[in-house]
């Protein structure tokens, strides 16, 4: 474990500590995609599937269970949630989960490092997070007004990737036949989904104004 | 170990 993939693993898990934050202490999902958030629920339990028979180390269990646990809860929350459920604008959401959903599972079953089940899914679930901010993306764009803590969530978790890539460049000095091409791939990709976006986190911060996006 | 890199990861 170095420092970035610490830091990397922090800001996942407060990035969604935000969002759980938000849902639950303003009772509202306004500005959140329930597709990514499904999509990420499906990424944590097709990576997670070693949870119960490789033991890494507590703290790889844990974690996995918290993101296992909070992408549920977070989708339990806005479709099931009496009052938070009111909030969840589904006629801007539109986004279709199969058109990520699909080409992700071909790719997975066309390139991966092996093939069996667990290592498909894994290499799925690889794929399928690279592109499952996109419909929380063009949410965002779609309703323009961002409320802060909606802001703060996306940015951590581009920033979560970011630190990840250093940690892979860490770990490619110190630990090379730990260097998988794949997960660089879709890693990189991950945080290029990001840029557009924290251009304009950047700008409105450094102007102290409210965050927009460009229609 | 010839495990690919990330398994171990999050």
């Amino acid at each position: 474990m170095n420092i970035f993939r610490l830091a990397g693993d922090m800001t996942h898990l407060f990035s969604v500590l935000v969002l759980l934050l938000k849902i639950h202490t303003i009772k509202s999902c306004a500005g959140i995609s329930l597709k990514t958030q499904e999509l990420y629920a499906l990424v944590f339990t097709t990576r997670y599937l070693d949870i119960f028979t490789d033991f890494i180390s507590l703290y790889n269990t844990v974690m996995k269970l918290i993101f296992l646990g909070s992408s549920f809860s977070i989708v339990w929350y806005i479709r099931r949630h009496k009052i938070v459920r009111r909030s969840y604008d589904k006629d801007q959401d539109t986004f279709r989960h199969y058109f990520l959903v699909i080409p992700c599972l071909v790719l997975a079953v066309f390139i991966n490092h092996k093939f069996t089940f667990k290592e498909v899914m894994w290499t799925f679930s690889l794929y399928l997070e690279a592109v499952a901010i996109l419909p929380q993306l063009v949410l965002l764009q779609r309703t323009r007004n961002i409320d802060n803590l909606t802001g703060q969530y996306v940015f951590l978790l581009g920033a979560y990737r970011a630190l990840y890539i250093l940690n892979w460049i860490y770990r490619h000095f110190t630990e090379p036949h730990y260097v998988h091409w794949i997960t660089w791939i879709a890693g990189v990709v991950q945080t290029l989904l990001y840029a557009d976006f924290f251009y304009y986190y950047f700008q409105s911060w450094k102007n102290n104004e409210k965050l927009q996006l460009p229609a | 170990k010839d495990q690919p890199q990330g398994h171990d990861e999050l």
